[in-house]
């Protein structure tokens, strides 16, 4: 695993369930 | 005796002012009134009633209405502060109000220990996050073996949990944050502005 997967937060962070700004585009 | 003819505007159910939205929230009158078409328009994508519906909300999200995933469930839930299934137009204002570029940090903190803290216990729990970290490789057609899993939830734990109790609350998250700002990077939309 590399170290930047050891944050697990980090990779949360990454689903497109938390990225709201696709709800304002056209 | 003459009659008087006054246009009334048809605003959906739960249509708040938008003076007193901008009033308790980081948004102008003009931003709320922009919000509010933005709205209208989500609330009507499935079930014309002016409220949003999860699936109007998935499909807003990612153009497809049954798409199940654990953190638009999530928003979507906290979003709903009535927990009556729907975001009416003030919740929504309300709630989009914590991703205004204007907005303190704390408070965005705040929320997304709220999103992540799934049993509402006040507590960021490792069954939790790793319940997370299931559904998000899932979301993203990545495989890790379960063992790889409690590797990355015990080290995150090891970095997060500062009096090593088990579990992540309130103060230990906020910290966390401050060393991992990155992990805000959501919870600012310049579009809101």
């Amino acid at each position: 695993v590399r170290p930047a997967l050891m944050n697990a937060f980090e990779l949360i962070s990454t689903s497109q369930g938390l990225n709201l700004g696709t709800l304002f585009e056209k | 005796m003459g009659c008087v003819f006054v246009k009334q505007v048809k605003h959906t159910p739960g249509y708040e002012d938008p003076v007193v939205l901008a009033s308790e929230t980081a948004f102008t009158v003009s931003e709320v009134e922009v919000l509010y078409e933005l709205f209208k328009k989500i609330s009507h994508l499935i079930i014309k009633d002016g409220l949003i519906h999860k699936e109007e909300f998935q499909l807003a999200l990612f153009k497809n209405s049954n798409r199940h995933n654990l953190f638009a469930d999530r928003v979507f839930d906290l979003f709903d502060v009535k927990r009556n299934g729907v975001i009416e137009f003030g919740e929504f204002v309300r709630s989009l109000s914590v991703f205004h570029p204007n907005t303190q940090q704390e408070e965005k903190i705040r929320f997304v220990f709220r999103l992540y803290d799934l049993r509402s216990t006040g507590y960021i729990e490792k069954e939790e996050l790793k319940e997370m970290v299931i559904a998000l490789l899932s979301e993203s057609d990545l495989c890790l073996s379960d063992d790889v899993v409690e590797i990355i939830v015990d080290q995150t734990f090891k970095l997060a949990d500062s009096n090593d109790d088990g579990r992540i609350d309130p103060v230990e998250w906020k910290d966390f944050v401050k060393k991992n700002p990155s992990l805000l990077k959501n919870m600012t939309l310049p579009y809101l502005k």
